[in-house]
């Protein structure tokens, strides 16, 4: 049987897609012990009007759709992240000590219409 | 690629530069300069860091810190270095950050007589910001396991006292120190041994007292003059290459909080 295929402008939606940071490619591997390098997630994608419920959005963002749709000249929303965790790394500080530390807000964990 | 004074890596630098070459002005170009700067102070920032990190090939990173992050994500327990290592639950709670040290090994003799030797070892936490509170703060001594000589003296023990040194150590004469920790070790087991040692570190940061560092003593029950001396491992053993001592010498690590954040809770891997 044919794939289900899925409506083309929901894929173009806010969402959360994969971003995995590795920290040799911007040469932070000689400090940084652990993890060698982790999945951060970005939001990208359209704020369309009228925004359904799944895209998480603020009374603001809703009555800025709607002003958009009849006045182009006010942006759409800002597809942004709308809940973030935490993650620990391990680390050389700048005197050869060794450190663990949480850091928050450095995983997405959802976005949304904002 | 990349520039190792900076956090940005070189390629970003050179998109930046490459910006403001479309824009063609030198006031933009010193905008772009002081946009990089202020983005590599927020780096810093977030980090926690005055400069960019730029360790020595020398830099040791202790099997106790690397097991501590597999803990703390959630890895399994199978995986750690030291498998009877135990998640320090309580000293994390109100932690979001976890230092380790050594000691500064050319001030570790303490000098005067004495019936049982004491090592001295002092730790420079100079490098702990000032915004961090330490809450708490332990000593790791690694002891292994000696050869039984008889089974009576197989049954003995080792008394392990960790002090505070109140003083400077005289030229001559007992040094002034203060009990913070003590136990009874068997001689038949390797391991590590944890001592609480938080009163002492807390005296040398929050309340700025100086630091003339920590005294330990070990002494075999029933007493044996000669023999068991290298059962805790507090001082280079000339035979053994410098990677076994680097692993196995003493640890202070601190448990500590800069306000930013949440302390430093298991998560459990999904």
């Amino acid at each position: 049987s044919a794939k289900h295929q899925r409506p083309r402008k929901n894929k173009k939606n806010c969402r959360r897609h994969a971003l995995y940071v590795d920290f040799s490619d911007v040469g932070w591997n000689d400090w940084i012990v652990a993890p060698p390098g982790y999945q951060a997630f970005y939001c990208h994608g359209d704020c369309p009007f009228p925004l359904a419920d799944h895209l998480n959005s603020t009374n603001h963002a809703i009555v800025q759709t709607l002003v958009n749709s009849v006045n182009a000249s006010i942006p759409k929303a800002c597809c942004v992240p709308t809940e973030l965790s935490a993650i620990s790394m391990l680390y050389l500080d700048e005197y050869d000590k060794v450190v663990l530390k949480n850091y928050q807000e450095m995983v997405v964990e959802g976005c949304g219409c904002r | 690629g990349t520039n190792h004074a900076s956090l940005i890596p070189e390629t970003g630098r050179k998109k930046v530069g490459e910006l403001q070459a479309h824009a063609g002005s030198g006031r933009r170009s010193g905008q772009s300069h002081e946009l990089l700067r202020g983005f590599e102070a927020s780096l810093l920032q977030m980090f926690g860091l005055r400069r960019r990190p730029q360790p020595s090939k020398a830099a040791v990173i202790p099997a106790y810190m690397l097991d501590l992050y597999r803990l703390q994500s959630g890895e399994e327990e199978e995986s750690l270095q030291d498998i009877s290592l135990r998640y320090p639950e309580r000293s994390t709670s109100r932690a979001n950050t976890v230092r380790s040290f050594h000691h500064e090994e050319h001030l570790e003799n303490l000098p005067g007589p004495s019936d049982t030797p004491r090592v001295r070892f002092l730790f420079n936490l100079s490098s702990v910001p000032e915004n961090e509170v330490i809450t708490s703060a332990e000593l790791r001594l690694y002891r292994e396991q000696l050869e039984a000589r008889s089974p009576a003296w197989e049954r003995g023990s080792h008394r392990i006292n960790i002090y505070e040194v109140m003083k400077p150590p005289p030229a001559r004469g007992q040094v002034i120190t203060r009990l913070l920790d003590t136990r009874l070790v068997h001689h038949n087991v390797s391991r590590w041994e944890s001592f609480d040692v938080s009163p002492a570190v807390l005296r040398w940061t929050q309340d700025r007292q100086p630091n003339h560092g920590l005294a330990v003593e070990v002494t075999p029950l029933p007493p044996a003059p000669a023999g068991p001396g290298n059962h805790v491992r507090i001082s280079r053993s000339l035979p053994q290459g410098d990677g076994d001592w680097a692993q196995l010498r003493p640890l202070l690590v601190t448990f500590s909080h800069d306000g930013r954040g949440h302390a430093l809770t298991r998560r459990a891997r999904r």
